[in-house]
C-alpha cells in the first residue's frame, strides 16, 4: 500500500542518514522519489556527497565509492528489515584498506543475530569470520569442503 | 529463520555430497580461483527458487548438474538441500509444528525438476512462499553476486523501487 | 611510439595543472578510493580522441570539466595533453622532423572544443589518424577500465573480431 | 584483407597456446571463426579448459578465471603486435595470490620496450613497477600527485 512504501522509503533515508557517514568518514546522501504524486509507481533516486566533494552525478563515482555506496544502502535496509542471512561475494574487491576497515566495523556494529556469509580473498576480510570454510580442488574439477584455520592459509 | 546447513550433491563442480554447516555469526568462504566458492552461493540462490539459466552463470538450466572433469565423468541429477531452523516463527504457519524445515530441489538431464519441503514434494510456488517478505530470496536485496556489488547505484530510479518494496 | 608525460589542467578531478611523467617500463599508480586514478586513465583515452561521455563515466561531455568542491569553484576549460617521443617511426610520416609529438585536447563550457598536434589547430581526424595501427587509442586493445577486465570474454563472437583486426 | 586477418588470427591463436598454460599452470585455450567460409565478416569464438575441467561453456568460469583468460587474450595479441603502452585499471582485482604472482612473471618476461600503467590496491603488484605514483586528495575534492616509494605506503 501507498503509506507502507512511504514510511519505509522515509525510514531507509533516515539510517542512509546515519550509516553513510560511518562508512565514508563523513559525506551526506539522499534518497528521493522521481514521482512524489504516484509513490506506487515512482522510482528511487540516490544521490551521494563525499566528504569534500560536489559531485554532480553517481556515474562519477569512483569503482571503490559505488561499491561502499551500494553497502551503505544494503546495511540501510537491514537496519530496517533485517533479513535472516546475507550471502556477499567478494564485495571488497574495489576496497582500500581504510574502507574494508571501515566495512568490517560496520558489520561488526550491526550483525546481531542474523548469518553473514562472506566470500573473500581478503586476509583482513577473513579475520572477521567466526567459522572458514576453505574450498579445494584437490582432484581438479571437483570441488570438495575443508575447515581451515587463518593461521594455516599460505 | 536461520540457515543451519547446506547439501549439495551433483550441483556443478560439487560431484559428490558436500555438507556446509553455517553457524551463528559470520561465516567467511575462501579457496583459489575457480575452486567453486561462487558455485555455493548459486546453489543457496538456486534451492531458493530461482528460475533464470543466466542468473546462475549457464546457458540453460542443465549447466548446474556436473558436467564431468578429467577424472570422472557427468551425473544425471543435481540436488541441493537447504536446512534451516524455524527458530522465531519467520517461516509461514503450516509449518509452525517442526524445528527444522528442509528445502529441496532436483533437476535431472531429461529436465524433469523437483521441489520438496520436508521431503514432501511441493511446486515452486510454495518454496517462493515460505520466502516472501522475509528480506531473503533468489534476488532479496540480502544477496550481493561477484562483481555486482555496484549494480544498484548503476540500476534505473523505477528498478529500485524493488528495494524498497521488499523492506516494506 | 612512447609515453613521455600526460599534463592536466581542469579535466575532472585535477583541477590545477599536473604533470605525470612516464618513464620507461613499468609505473605503478596507487591511491586511495576516490583520490582520481582512474580519471587519469579517463584523461588519456580524451585526449586520444574518445567522443562518448560514457565511455569516460559521465553523462554529458562538460562532466570532464572540473565541477567545483567544497574549497574551490569550478573551472571553465579542461586541457589535456599527452607528449609522446617520437623514436621508432611508428608516427605519420608527416611528423618525422619533430623528436615529440605533442596532442593537445581542450573543452570550454559553453562547448566548444579544440584539437591540437604540437600547438598547431587540427581537427579529430588527424589525431585518429596518428594513432591508427599503432595498437594503441581510446577503444584500443592496449586499454582495460577498471571492472572491464573480463568484458572481452562476455561479448558477443562479432564484436570480438575487432580485437583481431587491431593486431592485424 | 582476408588473407591479413586470417594470418593475424592464426598467430594469436599459437600465442594463446603458449601464454594460456604459463598464466593457468597448465590447460588449453582455443580460438575459432564462427564463419570460416567469409573471414572478413565472421565471429571469434573462445574455448577454455583449466587445467583438469571440462567446461561446457565460457558462462561458467569463475570471476578469477574470467579476468585470467582476457589478459591471456591481451598478451598473445600483444606479443602479435606490441602497442607502445598499456593501460591497466585494477585487472587484479579478482585474481588470488597465485595467480596474481603468475601474472607477474608474465608481464617480467614479455614486456621489453613498451611501458605499461598498472592502477592497483595490491602491494604485490606494485612491487613490480618501476616508477610509483601516489594520487592523493590533501583538499578533498582536488587530486595532487605525489612520488611515493613502496615502503612509505601503510
Ligand atoms: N556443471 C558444472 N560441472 C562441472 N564444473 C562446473 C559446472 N559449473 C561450473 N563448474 C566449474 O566451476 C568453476 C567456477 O567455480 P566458481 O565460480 O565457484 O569459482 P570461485 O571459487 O568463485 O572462483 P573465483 O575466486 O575466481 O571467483 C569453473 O571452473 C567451472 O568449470
Ligand atoms: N568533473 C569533475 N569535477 C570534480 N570532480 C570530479 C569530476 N569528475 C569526477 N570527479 C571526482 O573524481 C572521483 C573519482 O575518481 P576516480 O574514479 O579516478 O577514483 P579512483 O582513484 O580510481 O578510486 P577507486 O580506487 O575507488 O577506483 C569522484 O569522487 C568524483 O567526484
Ligand atoms: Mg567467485
Ligand atoms: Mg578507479
Amino acid at each position: 500500500s501507498k503509506e507502507l512504501f512511504l514510511s519505509t522509503f522515509k525510514v531507509i533515508q533516515e539510517k542512509m542518514n546515519e550509516v553513510f557517514p560511518v562508512l565514508f568518514g563523513g559525506g551526506t546522501a539522499k534518497l528521493s522519489l522521481t514521482d512524489e504524486d504516484d509513490p506506487l509507481e515512482s522510482g528511487v533516486d540516490i544521490m551521494v556527497h563525499p566528504p569534500g566533494k560536489r559531485l554532480t552525478n553517481m556515474t562519477l563515482l569512483s569503482g571503490g565509492e559505488k561499491a561502499l555506496t551500494a553497502l551503505a544502502l544494503l546495511f540501510s535496509t537491514y537496519l530496517v528489515k533485517p533479513s535472516p542471512f546475507c550471502l556477499l561475494d567478494e564485495i571488497d574487491a574495489f576496497l582500500d584498506e581504510a574502507n574494508v576497515e571501515r566495512f568490517k566495523s560496520l558489520v561488526q556494529s550491526i550483525v546481531r543475530d542474523s548469518q553473514i556469509i562472506l566470500i573473500t580473498h581478503n586476509r583482513r576480510i577473513m579475520e572477521m569470520a567466526d567459522t572458514l570454510y576453505g574450498v579445494t580442488m584437490e582432484q581438479p574439477g571437483i570441488s570438495k569442503l575443508v575447515s581451515v584455520r587463518l593461521d594455516t592459509i599460505q | 529463520m536461520k540457515l543451519k546447513r547446506l547439501e549439495l550433491n551433483g550441483f556443478k563442480s560439487f560431484s559428490e555430497k558436500t555438507v556446509v554447516s553455517f553457524p551463528k555469526g559470520i561465516s567467511g568462504v575462501v579457496g583459489p580461483n575457480g575452486c567453486g566458492k561462487s558455485n555455493i552461493m548459486d546453489a543457496i540462490k538456486w534451492v531458493m527458487g530461482e528460475q533464470s539459466p543466466k542468473q546462475l552463470r549457464g546457458k540453460g538450466m542443465e549447466d548446474v548438474i556436473f558436467a564431468g572433469s578429467n577424472g570422472k565423468s557427468s551425473v544425471g541429477m543435481a540436488e541441493v538441500s537447504l536446512v534451516l531452523d524455524n527458530d522465531n516463527g519467520s517461516i509461514p504457519q503450516e509449518y509452525a509444528d517442526y524445528s527444522e524445515v528442509v528445502i529441496t530441489r532436483r533437476l535431472f538431464r531429461d529436465g524433469e525438476s523437483e521441489y520438496a519441503i520436508n521431503h514432501k514434494p511441493c511446486r515452486l510456488k510454495d518454496i517462493s512462499h515460505l520466502f516472501m517478505d522475509t528480506g531473503v530470496g533468489s534476488r532479496a536485496y540480502s544477496v550481493i553476486e561477484q562483481g555486482r556489488v555496484g549494480a544498484i547505484i548503476d540500476s534505473k530510479p523505477e528498478d529500485r523501487r524493488h528495494w524498497i518494496e521488499e523492506a516494506a
